[in-house]
């Protein structure tokens, strides 16, 4: 990974003295290939590693660090103020959920590209919940998809929270009204919203999305992201952000060996935390998001 | 940079971010860049050293990369041709094989689908739904039933019918995942004995918002079963797919069929000419 590139690239310097500019040079070379192989997108990459080169000009090879431990450390050290904390224990969010369930119900939108994992991830959010003690409901606002309301029911089935039913005709924006409502009028305390997948250069349906949001007051708004996304993650945070708002994103698939780097992209566009991880097909297969892990990751 | 004449440091630069934000990789860019470096160091004419020239040498390079391969799907000359499926998760796979049925119908084949993801939930009802849009039929089991038994029952189903085409729809599977792909592995071996080289065709989704990842999927789906062709799902969105550049040119499978949408329709022949030039806009 990077620490071998690194220890390569000081192999050559002996003794005390300044990493040169050579040095330096060929050490941001290194650290920019690891990211751009990890699909951190290259804009995010060329700014990240010059406050990496801000950082490393001008030190002296000091006392017990290698020159390439040094850099390395420098490295994990802009990623993590980049990626943000790791959520300490107690300080996650309403009952330890990283999420804000204050209200009543309160309201969890999962938005994102095709493909990316939402129905799925709905499933897993309302077993969590629910082994948090919640009443959850869960909505099935995806209209175009075949059988995406089988695909949610069947979930609901497995974990044991119900699925708004809905009389077929309705379209999402109706689906989602009542079902918040029959959940208010319940008492429960969460609604979780799956919405379908849709391009963020799909005027209609980001509006529509824009829609339902100013409809429901959702306190949650997840963007849901394949860990295994290139450089697009960047356009397709900033759309998201841009014209919806979001509270926090969800990468999935992180089971695979997907190096990840879209996180950090998305982390930097949308300056949003990643609240949660999927890590697996099965309901139980979702994490707390943990920095450091990412960052060992993306950087290989 | 296009009033710029000359070919330098920062003009390598941009088209390196070119290609690279279009997914094309580290290591398919810098071989790219350095052929063209080599092309241009020679004065071709004047006009290369003009930004157009520029990118118009980069597009033949690029060009060459898909050169020298068919595109067709593979059929079977003797008899039942069977397509197979397969992919990571999310991707596009059973979208795809609505479309592909379409597709082969509107060519006058008769076409039977196969629900061979017995996982997933709502799996087999959403082929279904496609099978019924592209007006074709469709052979499925229960849920948790073994992939093969449906993939030899579908045969002899097709074989009973005198059908054409069979394709045949896997769950998504991280390449990763050891028994997931022995499982795979295994469907085509019932395939094999079903029918004579089946199956003919295994055509392998990648979406088109996947980054390098693409690449070692296409790696490992490649060398468990063999991959040949590709379909590159999602390119109506804002990413470019530049990942199949490096897949065409590191494995030499063949780009076949593009995804531009969520509609039956949506689906094209990869044209190498037409995606190289949105890749370079
Ligand atoms: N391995 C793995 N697979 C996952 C994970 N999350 C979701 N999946 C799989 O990814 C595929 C797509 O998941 P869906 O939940 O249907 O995705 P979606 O975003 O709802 O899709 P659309 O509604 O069509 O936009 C399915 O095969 C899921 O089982 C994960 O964390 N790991
Ligand atoms: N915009 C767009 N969406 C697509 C395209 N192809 C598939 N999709 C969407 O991507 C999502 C996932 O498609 P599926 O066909 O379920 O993918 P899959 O590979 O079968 O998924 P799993 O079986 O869960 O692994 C769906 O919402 C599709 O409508 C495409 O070419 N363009
Ligand atoms: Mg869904
Ligand atoms: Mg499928």
């Amino acid at each position: 990974g990077i620490s071998g590139k690194l220890q390569s690239v000081f192999k050559k310097l002996r003794g005390r003295g300044k990493l040169t500019e050579a040095n330096i040079n060929d050490a941001m070379r290194e650290v920019k290939l690891a990211l751009l192989e990890a699909d951190v997108n290259y804009l995010v990459v060329k700014d990240f590693v010059e406050a990496v080169r801000q950082r490393a000009i001008g030190r002296e090879v000091a006392g017990s660090l290698l020159p390439a431990q040094q850099v390395i450390k420098i490295v994990h050290e802009e990623m993590a103020k980049l990626m943000g904390p790791a959520p300490l224990a107690g300080e996650t969010g309403t009952a330890g959920t990283q999420l804000n369930i204050d209200g009543k119900p309160s309201v969890i939108m999962l938005v994102g590209l095709q493909g990316c994992g939402k129905t799925t991830t709905c499933g897993k959010l309302a077993f969590f919940l629910k082994n948090k003690g919640l009443t959850v409901l869960m909505i099935p606002a995806d209209t175009r998809r075949p059988a995406a309301g089988e695909q949610l029911e069947v979930l609901g089935r497995e974990v044991g929270v119900p699925v708004y039913s809905t009389a077929g005709g309705k379209n999402p924006l109706q689906i989602v009204e009542d079902g918040v409502r029959e959940a208010r009028e319940r008492g429960l305390d969460a609604v979780l919203i799956d919405t379908g997948g849709r391009l963020h250069i799909d005027d209609e349906l980001m509006n529509e999305l824009a829609e339902m949001r100013e409809m429901v007051s959702p306190q949650e708004v997840l963007l849901v992201i394949d860990a295994m996304t290139g450089q697009d993650a960047v356009k397709e945070a900033s759309e998201f952000e841009g014209r919806l708002g979001v509270d926090g994103v969800i990468l999935t698939k992180l089971d695979g060996d997907a190096r990840g780097g879209a996180a950090l992209s998305v982390r930097k566009v949308t300056g949003k935390p990643v609240k949660f991880v999927g890590v697996g097909e099965r309901t139980d297969a979702l994490e707390a998001f943990l920095p450091d892990r990412i960052a060992s990751r993306i950087l290989g | 940079i296009r009033s710029k004449p000359a070919f330098d440091e920062s003009s390598l630069g941009q088209l390196e971010e070119i290609l690279i934000s279009a997914d094309v990789g580290v290591r398919t860019s810098s071989r790219l860049l350095k052929k063209l470096s080599a092309s241009l160091a020679f004065p071709l004419k004047g006009k290369e050293d003009r930004w157009e020239g520029v990118l118009s040498v980069l597009r033949e390079e690029m060009l060459d990369i898909f050169s020298g391969r068919s595109r067709e799907l593979i059929t079977n000359a003797d008899g039942l041709t069977v397509v197979l499926v397969v992919g990571v998760n999310g991707v596009g796979k059973t979208t795809s094989i609505g479309k592909l049925a379409n597709l082969l119908r509107g060519q006058g084949k008769r076409v039977l689908l196969a629900a061979g993801d017995t996982f997933r939930a709502g799996a087999i009802e959403q082929l279904e739904i496609w099978a019924k849009s592209a007006g074709v039929g469709i052979v499925k089991q229960k849920y948790g039933v073994d992939p093969s038994a449906v993939a030899f029952d579908a045969v002899s189903a097709c074989l009973a019918r005198g059908i054409d085409v069979l394709i045949i729809d896997t769950a998504g599977r991280l390449h990763t995942k050891v028994n997931l792909m022995e499982e795979l592995k295994k469907v085509k071996r019932v395939l094999g004995k079903g029918v004579p080289g089946a199956p003919h065709e295994i055509l392998l989704v990648v979406d088109a918002t996947t980054g390098q990842n693409a690449l070692i999927q296409a790696k490992l789906f490649h060398s468990a079963v063999g991959v040949s062709g590709i379909a590159l799902a999602k390119l109506d969105g804002t990413a470019k797919g530049g990942i199949v550049a490096a897949i065409e040119d590191e494995l030499a499978i063949p780009v076949k069929l593009v995804g531009t949408g969520e509609n039956l329709e949506d689906l094209q022949s990869f044209d190498p000419a037409e995606f190289v030039q949105a890749l370079l806009n």
